[in-house]
């Protein structure tokens, strides 16, 4: 279930369509200081489902969406689109690759969808739910999250075993 | 539902302490059910003991011995059961040059069986990498995409001089 | 009592302005008082707009650029005022090779009027040192001191390979 | 004022008698993770009379004093001394060279020196004052501080220009 391709449009600092394919192996995000790079891992977070806000360094839902430069109007729009290969149909549907999409309009409004057709929050859970990509995974380990996962209370640390057991 | 979760936190454990030791050199890593009469709802707690120092608290531990600790605990999940991707930003940002060098000797390992993602900006983690996406933002305030080569010299890559994608 | 207080802090905070935009290459920023009319009470607020960008919280800044503006901080202070010396603990670890070369030759620059005991793990600001103490610590949990020459690689020095005292 | 020397005993993984002279300019401190380097600016920043342990990254106050290794016993007192060149007459002595002490024992005693004669905490805050290396200076920048400046309240962000103005 390999991370093929990374599309988003709105979602932050990425004011213009922009894709990235991603490799089989290790591909490392390069590039200056408050060039973006965190904003790709917010982004991969908050297409899985991240519900909390705070988690994506926001105050307010709207503080993913492009908000504007001293040249550009800001966005009324975010939207992440990840495509996985899913040869080894871990993920159960029958297509050989599926694409998970999340948008979110300025009035607050959230839309999710699957191979693009609309579905509910609960339904993309219920599509990740066993791959190990789950909220309280490890799967996306956030920049200076070192502290939070060490500080963690004992009861918290269980969730990151539950995801895998 | 307790067995098997008994039985996948014992194996992770045996992961964890194995990785803990080859990360660090020696010293020795448990983790522990502090309520082990009650499987299904026990916290965990995390023991760690670098080479040559008594068992402590993981607040005395210093800013590298912590994010090696994470790493251990990440890796051993991912023994345990390799998720399809990791996203992994700057945790080697504390790692001293030859730490950093066997961070990236475990990725290449683990990078068989899960697919890595990773936000850095050393060059032992870049020189690990299979493929480099280039970030750069320039003055407009907007992220772009841009294709990076590795040169020898790590900087090259850093100083926003990419290559025009 | 006042007055002083307020040329000082209009004194620091130009400071702040020009530091800021030499180590940015560019942006704005500046210090303001929250209740200015009660100088002798007031507390300190910080407003920063990066190149490109618009004046933002400081909470949606990336891992470098808080790094930066703290740094900005700091040297304005020790302009206004040269502090006799000066530790400073990985300040550069989330700063991209550039930013640690920018960072390096600030500190050359302020090393005429303070002192500074810089630990770090980045060979730029290595480079950039009068000397180096080597720590080191092997497997026996104590702290002692070794020699240490800086060789055109970096690494050397990290890998605890440090020449005997 | 240079701070010409720094000796260390039985403070945190200092077991051993060390002493360590600094030079003018920029003084850099390097080693592997874990090896004592941040150790060392706990030990500068608690000399100056640090009084939160917190800061210190212990939970009581003995934790600054050597807790024993597998190979070594636990020692019963920790002590620093730094060595300050006094040419410019910043402090208030009449001496080219000034020492300040300070000495805590496990049964919680602490004792304050100057030049090697017994005072109490306030003499050494008071030969300090005016010095910008007051407690709330940012003379000693620990490792990952950067997020408490920066979060800091308003209020106590004022605290750091009092020191200096
Ligand atoms: N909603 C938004 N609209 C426009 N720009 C935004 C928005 N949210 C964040 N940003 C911008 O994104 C930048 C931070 O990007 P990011 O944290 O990804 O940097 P980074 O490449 O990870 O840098 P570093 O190497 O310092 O960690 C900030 O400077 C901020 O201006
Ligand atoms: N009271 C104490 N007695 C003995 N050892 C101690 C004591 N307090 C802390 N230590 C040891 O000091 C070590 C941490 O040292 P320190 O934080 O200075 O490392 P460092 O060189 O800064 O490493 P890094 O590069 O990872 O930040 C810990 O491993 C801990 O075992
Ligand atoms: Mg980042
Ligand atoms: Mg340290």
């Amino acid at each position: 279930m390999l991370l093929k391709k990374f599309e988003v449009f709105g979602f932050k600092s990425f004011a213009d369509k922009t894709e990235l394919e991603f490799s089989p192996g290790i591909n490392a995000i390069v590039g200056p200081n408050g060039s973006g790079k965190s904003n790709i891992s917010d982004a991969i977070r908050w297409a899985l489902g991240e519900q909390s806000i705070r988690t994506l360094r926001g105050a307010k839902m709207e503080d993913v969406i492009f908000a504007g430069t001293t040249h550009r109007k800001p966005l009324g729009v975010a939207e992440v689109s990840l495509t996985f290969d899913n040869y080894d149909a871990l993920l159960p549907l029958d297509f050989g690759e599926v694409t998970v999409t999340r948008r979110v309009f300025r009035s607050g409004e959230s839309e999710y969808l699957i191979n693009k057709s609309q579905c509910r929050l609960k339904d993309l859970h219920e599509l990740l739910a066993g791959t190990g990509l789950g909220r309280e995974s490890m799967a996306v380990i956030g920049q200076n999250k070192i502290d939070e996962i060490l500080n963690s209370k004992p009861e918290e640390r269980r969730l990151l075993f539950e995801e895998v057991i | 539902m307790a067995e098997k979760f008994e039985e996948g936190f014992a194996a992770i454990n045996a992961h964890f302490s194995d990785i803990f030791v080859r990360l660090f050199g020696g010293g020795s890593a448990v983790l522990e059910l502090s309520e082990a009469d009650s499987v299904l709802e026990s916290g965990v707690e995390i023991f760690v003991q670098p080479p040559g120092k008594r068992r402590q608290n993981l607040a005395l531990l210093s800013g590298g011995e912590r994010a090696l600790t994470v790493i251990s605990i990440l890796f051993s999940f991912l023994a345990y059961r390799p998720a399809p991707f990791c996203v992994i930003d700057e945790i080697d940002s504390a790692l001293d040059e030859s730490n950093v060098r066997r961070f990236s000797e475990f990725l290449s390992e683990y990078s068989k069986h899960s697919q890595f993602i990773v936000v850095t900006h050393r060059k032992g983690t870049m020189e690990a990498a299979d493929i480099l996406h280039g970030v750069t933002m320039e003055d407009s305030g907007v992220s772009r995409l841009v294709s990076v080569k590795f040169q020898e010299e790590g900087q090259q890559v850093e100083e926003g001089r990419m290559m025009r994608g």
